[in-house]
């Protein structure tokens, strides 16, 4: 099974 | 803001609505720019529309607008196929008024939307120097994405300077759609295009890429912009005034 990423593991809270 | 054909504006808020029930419009004299994430956090858009691309534009100062885009989505549904639309607001507004009007200038259509006290969190998107960029058709991706989910909830998107291969798998069986790469481009907006750094290979949750193309009709082209461990980038230009981009973080193998 493959698992979802975050988006918010790429991109950082400004 | 004022567009001359409110349809632009009105497939926007379509290309955004399912993927996000409501967001921050940042209204500035530059125009206007939103940046949202679906509520579990797995993609995110960035709309742009410049000032210079509406008819007329005006913005005394800076306002951040939160706006219901499901209501937007019902009161736009009233324009007119040719209407023109203005927004307006009243600086210290709560509410933002939508104004139509017909072509033939019989019919001025007014609704006044309240206003929402959003919390925006907002995300630094890097500039990424993507190893693969695709064009190809809106039409095309959005079937593309149709016939995918029939086979599974993931898509593995492949790409080689031959051209780029989807793929999905599940209890029915698999799937796979090959595009070659379009050799003598006669109409720029139906070839595909790969520019190609080096090969990827990344999956996706199809159900993203399928709200992702309720944007299909700004644009008939789109983008898709690749590497590995990064989030897909898909692109719907709005011409003459800017974009919206979606960004979808990759599956990974457990």
């Amino acid at each position: 099974m493959n698992r979802q990423l975050g988006i918010s593991t790429f991109f950082l809270t400004l | 803001a004022r567009l001359l054909h409110g349809s632009i504006f009105a497939k926007v808020i379509e290309g955004l609505r399912e993927l996000v029930n409501e967001a921050t419009w940042e209204c500035s004299g530059n125009g206007i720019t939103l940046q949202a994430m679906d509520s579990s956090h797995v993609a995110l858009v960035s709309l742009v529309m410049r000032s210079e691309g509406f008819e007329s534009y005006r913005c005394d100062r800076n306002m951040s607008l939160g706006i219901s885009l499901v209501s937007m989505s019902k009161v736009l549904k009233t324009m007119g196929k040719d209407d023109s639309l203005t927004i307006r607001v009243n600086d210290d507004s709560d509410s933002i008024i939508i104004a139509m009007e017909s072509q033939n200038q019989d019919k001025f259509a007014d609704y006044e939307l309240r206003l929402m006290d959003l919390d925006s969190e907002h995300l630094g998107i890097p500039d990424t120097d993507y190893s693969c960029a695709i064009k190809m058709p809106s039409s095309e991706f959005s079937r593309i994405c149709r016939d995918m989910s029939i086979m599974g909830d993931s898509v593995l998107i492949c790409t080689t300077k031959e051209g780029v291969k989807f793929s999905a798998k599940g209890d029915l069986g698999q799937g796979s759609i090959r595009l070659v790469q379009t050799t003598n481009i006669e109409k720029e907006e139906e070839a595909v295009i790969i520019e190609m750094k080096e090969a990827v290979a990344l999956t996706f949750a199809v159900r993203y890429l399928s709200m992702f193309c309720k944007a299909a009709p700004l644009s008939p082209q789109v983008g898709l912009s690749l590497s590995e461990d990064t989030p897909l980038m898909c692109e719907f230009k709005i011409a003459e005034m800017g974009h919206v981009r979606f960004y979808l973080a990759p599956k990974i193998e457990d």
